[in-house]
């Protein structure tokens, strides 16, 4: 060895510069892959299902941009002979009662204002037995049922879909332990989760002035009972931002509260919290339930409030546009949790309550009436968004609301009242 | 478009416990009007 390492004549020769760069660029590949792979928690090469073919078929088609000029496309003025024969087309191919419509057809400028019409006053009566959840929409009922410990909204048609993914996970404390303690099943833990340090109880009241019947919120602006449950009356609407509804004339349309919203209010006015927020008997078993109504195109596209309950927190997803059609519904698991979407979180007299708006290829633009910065499938300015929340690793942006006073630390809404709806485009 | 409604109700476990929990009075594919009840306590 010793002879064969001295005698061996040693020749030096050029190694080709372009098999070093190659060698190195190969290794950062492979360093790349598995970290990906690692990421995803996938062997290298092993072979995994790709999910629904449709789902693939239609993300290479560029959905929000589709959405996006299908908006601007119904928002070109329709000259107003022309108004009244091109709705009544449009009603006949879509089903709509055109004798529930609110103004005359000559009223409405293009498809986008007769989409997002309202209805004649009266035209959805609302039921106000008491404990009684009403439909937010006109639609399809598509699925409901109970949601069991797995934290799986279990679809009929075996399309499922994880409630964290739907409603999102990064809740506060209190939230998260109560949802938990909920699906646990176990009373106990509810309780605790609920009336332990930090749970709803804990909310202070603010201070109620018998003087004027009046809530003294946050800014200083006060509301009188009625204003907090059916929206501003006139002479209030001077003295105050439009913290309810959007324009004034929204305030108008928001059907009077119902008797029992009355005495809720007192009942909270005079502190007892406990009619808003979870009942008296902290023993009583609860469960998660879910409801899942479809609205189609000729259907009235503004939602409502199933029950009275106060809304703490809005969560904004920009995802995907992918239709909504019950076709696709049962086809493609987690749909739900693709496409872009708004979640409202908040609580009513039996706990935690939710109501979650999913967009669809025509109808991306989601508004709520008493959020002026939601801003939804806002072509540009989303895309840019979308790259910072994913720089920074967050899948929605989340807005709290201050409400309209301290004492309920959330935006109260009425069985009934209008909160939102869904716009063209 | 759609509306997803997920919350907390009293259970309705069946063997006479939590009475009165909450039931859906709504079917599969039923169409609904805004306000009209879809289940109660």
């Amino acid at each position: 060895l010793a002879s064969a390492w001295k005698n061996t004549k040693t020749e030096w020769y050029w190694i080709p510069a372009g098999l070093g760069v190659a060698v190195v660029g190969f290794v950062q590949i492979r360093k790349r892959t598995n970290a990906a792979a690692q990421e995803r928690h996938v062997e290298p090469g092993e072979v995994r299902p790709m999910g629904a073919w449709q789902v693939h078929v239609m993300s290479t088609l560029p959905l929000k941009a589709l959405s996006y000029y299908w908006g601007k496309f119904n928002e070109i003025p329709l000259p107003v002979w022309l108004r009244p024969a091109g709705f009544k087309l449009y009603s006949f191919i879509f089903g709509v009662n055109l004798d529930e419509v609110e103004q005359p057809l000559t009223e409405y400028r293009n498809l986008a204002e007769f989409f997002y019409r309202r209805l004649k006053p009266g035209a959805r009566p609302i039921d106000e037995r008491h404990n009684v959840v009403v439909s937010p929409a006109d639609g399809k009922v598509l699925q409901f049922g109970e949601i069991r410990s797995t934290g799986q909204v279990e679809q009929v048609k075996g399309m499922t879909y994880s409630l964290d993914a739907l409603l999102g996970t990064q809740q506060t404390p209190n939230d998260a332990a109560v949802a938990h303690a909920v699906l646990s099943e176990d009373p106990q833990a509810t309780t605790a989760a609920r009336f332990g340090p930090g749970g709803d109880s804990d909310k202070t009241a603010a201070v109620y002035s018998d003087t004027h019947k009046e809530f003294a919120n946050v800014n200083g602006i006060s509301y009188t009972l009625p204003d907090l449950l059916s929206g501003p009356s006139e002479n209030t609407k001077k003295q105050k931002r439009s913290w309810f509804f959007r324009k004034s004339e929204d305030a108008s349309t928001t059907p009077s509260s119902t008797v029992d919203d009355v005495t809720v209010a007192a009942d909270l006015a005079s502190g007892q919290l406990s009619s808003w927020f979870a009942p008296g008997d902290a023993h009583q078993q609860r469960r998660l339930f879910f409801a899942v109504i479809y609205l189609a195109p000729g259907d009235y596209h503004r939602f409502h409030s199933p029950v009275p309950w106060v809304v703490e927190r809005r969560r904004h997803f920009a995802g995907e546009l992918y239709s909504v059609s019950p076709y696709l519904q049962n086809r493609l698991p987690g749909l739900f949790t693709l496409n872009e979407r708004v979640v409202l979180l908040g609580r009513w007299r039996h706990g935690m309550y939710s109501m979650t708006l999913v967009g669809a290829t025509n109808v991306g633009s989601i508004k709520i009436n008493f959020d002026r910065e939601l801003q939804t499938n806002s072509f540009v300015k989303l895309a840019e968004q979308e790259k910072e929340m994913q720089k920074e690793g967050i899948s929605f942006e989340e807005a709290t609301y201050r409400g309209a006073s301290a004492l309920l630390g959330g935006q109260p809404l009425t069985k009934g009242a209008e909160v939102g709806g869904f716009n063209l485009g | 478009s759609t509306v997803v409604l997920v919350f907390e109700a009293p259970a309705n476990d069946g063997q006479g416990e939590g009475k009165g929990g909450f039931r859906f009075t709504v079917k599969r594919g039923q169409t609904v009007k805004v306000g009209e009840a879809i289940g109660g306590v």
